[in-house]
């Protein structure tokens, strides 16, 4: 396991740990600062991500969207783009769609990832997969207007 | 080099 991975792992504990009081912005921090510099950081951190928003558990799952969503406003082109592939939207599709796990992730974490979603087609309209999953969650009824 | 032409993708989950 390569130095990059195993802090990168670390790093993404200590931001969505469910014993957070508040956000551990020292280690979002750091977090976005390695996938942004290291070499395969974008690739690494992501799969990170889409692991822990699918935890089980409420907090870590909404923490690790959160750590989600600032990467998105820290890391820049390369993370959009690797979030902006289906293999990385399949993750939080699989979340929220009924046909999946959709009926057992808790709903403030089904809302949080809805407005992701909707939030990204409006920051990042460049990256059209984005558009494309989020007019088929429309589409498939999973977005309540 | 990443041999380029295939899209490293996967096709869209419907939900």
């Amino acid at each position: 396991m390569d130095v990059v991975t195993t802090s990168l792992e670390a790093l993404i504990q200590r931001a969505t740990n469910p014993q957070n009081q508040k956000s551990d912005i020292a280690a979002i921090e750091a977090f976005c600062v390695m996938v942004t510099k290291e070499t395969e950081g974008v690739q690494i951190g992501s799969k990170l991500l889409a692991t822990h928003i699918q935890s089980s558990n409420e907090s870590e799952a909404l923490q690790a969207l959160t750590v989600l969503d600032t990467c998105m406003r820290r890391c820049g082109p390369n993370f959009h783009a690797e979030v902006g592939k289906f293999r990385f939207l399949n993750e939080m599709i699989r979340l929220v769609s009924p046909k999946y796990l959709g009926n057992t992730t808790p709903v403030a974490v089904r809302r949080k990832v809805l407005q992701l979603l909707y939030l990204w087609t409006k920051e990042y309209p460049r990256e059209s997969k984005i558009k494309e999953a989020y007019e088929m969650l429309r589409k498939q009824g999973v977005v309540e207007e | 080099p990443v041999i380029r032409g295939f899209s490293d993708d996967e096709p869209l989950v419907i939900a």
